[in-house]
């Protein structure tokens, strides 16, 4: 974008190419400045959260200025004097739940082109049984060349694909072209300049949203499915037609104050609608809090109609009062857990799970964070997976995501919105089916190093684990792989054999297309992997998390919270050359910015000019 | 509340928060010369919020021209002007303007009241409405100086203090506590402060929102920043 009617727009495509899961995108806008003087023009993409970029370059006048992926501090460096004079502006930013803003802006002389170069890449994760794809787009005119593609490639198979946009008219939804072979898919929309008008007179465009391709695999039965590639393997894992394991679940459910309004409305909703779900063969409990502890019950019930239906009364009462106690409530939750166990009231197969909803930190009782979570973790001693719900943005977020992960579960954050309701159900569907628990996946030692996690809790119906490793011998003709867990009825064991695929035989008419694919899901997982240790590890895990985070992220050249891409601009007119600086955000940075509280402190994403105007001072006083 | 010293001139800005126990009022200007005179009460949140953090708001300003004559109160429930003897109330709830040989008031239905006094001061206070149920928190108000410049040099107060411009000098910039936010050094008023690089919300475009404005933050009530500490501008009454 730029001054209307002074820049054209030449083209906006946006290339994605998926190798089983791992998807490379890469989003091109070039433009030209028919004005008669220099002018600044800006390039603005949203990219999902759980990517990593991965390049970003520009051509202005014959001249490419290449990003250059560097440590985070030693980047700071290159702005330190910019952060001194006060000037600052993010180039990475959020926008909305799932995505992260990226935009830059540049100073481009009479009559010239612009190119900007956004390369992207990201391991699709399956939830409630499908990929998704999701591409932003929002160009601001019709754009002569505007073309969306996307390239899947999954040796699986593909079970099914489905493509759709929030912007598709009757007259666009035939320009979405799609073909689909056994195991390749190929889509793209490419809309004439005509076609994207509002009007047939108009410089409005209906181009103005998300393009959303979901699709998933033929699963593979038993073992999975083992892609081994240029000396690194990856093992996709989610079998078909496994009974789910009955499962025993305490909801803890934060009633204090603060979710008074909306927030208690949509809890009771939501747990209404949840309360239906259950399986007659599980078992679950309520507990509320506030400063107070209540269960409904002493002990937990098996999920049958008369009971959900006396629940279900019961959460009908729900109401807000009172501060946050919630070391009590979920040690209540776990002494209630174990007490049923231990008197076998509870299946023997079954897991135990307890879902803590909160909207606020704790004021009452335990209110030191990292005692809470040690409380929490010793009673669990690793016997149960707690699930955190983070309701609104005056949560700690990182605090419940520390928690969750100590003890064998995750955590998620609802937003403060309308359709609240529909989040928390949509989390509880994707965690209340268990198929098998303590699944391991196990490799021969002197065959693979730097594996992965392979240990997981539990295996969720509709999800995948996914495990990556380097080879130590480059020649393996065949991987021994076992995978154990524990199912319904029986435990789970198979083993077997798996061998390199020949991809010129199963894409034979691609050209070399995949390269280090399966190097790079296996660095982005590890890095993955790595962040997440370095929050929730002993003190010397984290430190080493980080330095091998860090490392790998600066060899893959991956844009993490550890490092930041760099871009030097063009020198302006005035002889100045500010660097462009691109991070990646945390969750509690994206929570930050979305709390957008008064007195907060501002990341220093990037320092560059922002007040091109002068205004006179202000002296001001207001609330936070 | 948050105090924000915005200075185009310098592409910059600071800031600093002041709190103390609900009731108090402070001075935000005080100039003896032409006899202004605003002083602020702050109310704090209706109940202990989760976070245990008391947030203390300005809720009711005083403000006196002495030489002009007026005197005028505005609180979150409505606006007084007194005049000559006279006194004029106006609601927040209504949009009006008052245009007077002394004095020019305009207000906003729900948002803002413009004050201008002649050869003076130029104001508007902002109205944030909070939702009447919420648990915690409750209306409040803001205070934006427009034009100082008529001030004598002998302006104070928490505010009027910076009226005529600030020196100062950042350096040294470094990691902060955490990461991402810098802390830096800077010399002001003869001595050295550790600053931190933060943001502000100014309100006046986007009264629920605000706009984010990058500033250096003045730890401790803005101790080093400010003229002697918070307590040198408490008073004992509005006006």
């Amino acid at each position: 974008s730029a001054n209307e009617g002074k820049v054209e727009v030449h083209s906006v495509t946006v290339d994605c190419k998926v190798t089983s899961r791992f998807a490379h995108t890469v989003m091109t806008s070039r433009a030209l400045n028919k004005a008669n003087s220099s002018q600044e023009i800006f390039f603005e993409v949203e990219l999902p959260k759980t990517a990593f970029i991965t390049n970003f370059s520009m051509e202005i006048e014959g001249q490419v200025y290449v990003g250059e992926v560097k440590e985070k501090e030693k980047a700071k460096k290159q702005y330190e004097k910019a952060v001194s004079s006060g000037q600052t502006a993010g180039l990475v930013k959020v926008s909305g739940r799932k995505m992260e803003k990226f935009s830059v802006s540049v100073n481009v002389a009479a009559k010239s082109n612009v190119t900007f170069v956004l390369t992207y890449e990201e391991l699709l994760q399956r939830k409630l049984g499908q990929y998704e794809i999701l591409t932003r787009v929002k160009p601001k005119t019709p754009v002569n060349e505007f073309q969306i593609v996307a390239d899947i490639y999954e040796p699986q198979g593909i079970a099914f694909i489905d493509v759709h946009a929030t912007f598709l008219s009757n007259d666009l939804l035939p320009l979405v072209e799609k073909t689909v072979t056994e195991k390749k898919a190929h889509i793209s929309f490419s809309p004439t300049m005509e076609q994207q008008r509002t009007c047939p007179s108009c410089d409005g465009t209906l181009i103005d949203g998300d393009f959303i391709i979901k699709y998933d695999v033929n699963r593979a039965k038993n073992l999975g499915d083992i892609q081994i590639v240029n000396g690194y393997f990856v093992h996709f894992f989610a079998p078909p037609d496994l009974p789910r394991v009955p499962k025993n679940v305490v909801f803890v459910i934060d009633r204090s104050g603060s979710m008074s309004g909306k927030k208690i409305a949509q809890t009771r909703e939501a747990l209404l609608e949840i309360l239906k779900d259950l399986h007659e063969e599980d078992f679950f409990a309520l507990i509320e809090f506030d400063h107070m502890v209540s269960p409904w019950r002493q002990s937990l019930s098996k999920a049958t109609k008369d009971n959900v239906a006396e629940a279900m009364k019961h959460v009908h009462k729900l109401r807000d009062m009172g501060a946050t106690n919630i070391n009590d409530a979920v040690l209540r939750a776990v002494s209630m857990l174990v007490k049923d166990r231990q008197a076998k009231r509870l299946p023997d197969r079954s897991v135990d799970m307890i879902i803590l909803l909160t909207d606020g930190m704790p004021n009452s009782g335990e209110s030191n964070l990292g005692k809470i979570q040690e409380n929490v973790q010793s009673a669990i001693g690793g016997n149960m997976s707690l699930f955190c719900l983070g309701f609104g943005n005056d949560v700690d977020y990182s605090f419940l995501d520390v928690m969750s992960k100590q003890n064998k579960g995750l955590a998620r954050r609802i937003y403060e919105a309308s359709d609240a309701t529909m989040q928390l159900q949509g989390f509880y569907e994707e965690v209340s089916s268990p198929l098998l628990s303590e699944v391991d996946l196990r490799y021969p030692d002197n065959a693979v190093e730097f594996l992965t996690t392979n240990h997981f809790s539990q295996l969720f119906n509709g999800s995948e684990i996914v495990v990556a490793g380097r080879l130590t011998d480059n020649d393996l003709d065949n991987l021994l792989v076992e995978v154990f867990g524990q199912g319904f009825e029986d435990d789970f064991k198979v083993q077997g054999q798996a061998s390199a695929s020949n991809w010129d035989v199963i894409y034979p008419d691609e050209e070399y297309i995949f390269g280090d694919f399966t190097e790079r899901l296996w660095a982005y997982l590890t890095i993955q992997q790595l962040l997440e240790k370095s929050k929730s590890g002993s003190p010397d895990e984290k430190v080493n998390a980080t330095a091998k985070a860090l490392e790998m992220s600066l060899q893959y050249s991956f844009v993490t919270p550890l490092t930041s891409m760099v871009v030097t601009k063009p020198e302006t007119e005035d002889g100045t050359d500010s660097p462009l600086i691109a991070d990646k955000l945390t969750e509690e940075q994206r929570q930050q910015a979305e709390r957008g509280q008064a007195h907060q402190l501002a990341s220093p994403a990037l320092y560059t000019r922002t007040h091109a105007y002068q205004s006179p001072p202000t002296y001001f006083v207001d609330g936070d | 509340p948050h105090f924000m010293i915005e200075l185009p001139d310098r592409g910059d800005a600071l800031c600093f928060n002041i709190n103390d126990k609900p009731g108090t009022i402070f001075t935000l200007v005080r100039d003896p010369e032409s006899g202004i005179l605003v002083n602020g009460q702050i109310i704090g949140d209706k109940k202990i919020p989760p976070d245990g953090k008391i947030n203390t708001y300005f809720w009711r300003f005083g403000i006196i021209h002495q030489t002009l004559g007026v005197r005028l109160e505005v609180s979150t429930r409505e606006i007084s002007v007194f005049q000559d003897g006279k006194r004029v109330k106006l609601l927040w709830s209504d949009t009006a303007s008052l245009k007077g040989p002394n004095v020019d008031l305009l207000v906003t239905k729900d948002r803002s009241l413009t004050v201008t006094l002649k050869d003076s001061v130029k104001f508007v206070i902002l109205l944030h409405k909070v939702w009447e149920k919420h648990p915690y928190h409750r209306d409040y108000l803001g205070f934006y100086t427009l034009d100082s410049h008529l001030l004598s040099p002998s302006v104070h107060g928490l505010l009027g203090q910076f009226y005529h411009g600030i020196e100062y000098e950042v350096t040294d910039l470094r990691p902060g506590e955490v990461p991402e936010k810098p802390d830096a050094t800077m010399y002001v008023k003869g001595q050295e402060l550790n600053v931190t690089r933060g943001w502000q919300r100014d309100f006046r475009r986007d009264v629920k929102n605000g706009e984010n404005v990058p500033c250096w933050f003045i730890h401790s009530n803005g101790t080093g920043l400010i003229d002697g500490d918070e307590t040198d501008y408490i008073v004992s009454g509005l006006f």
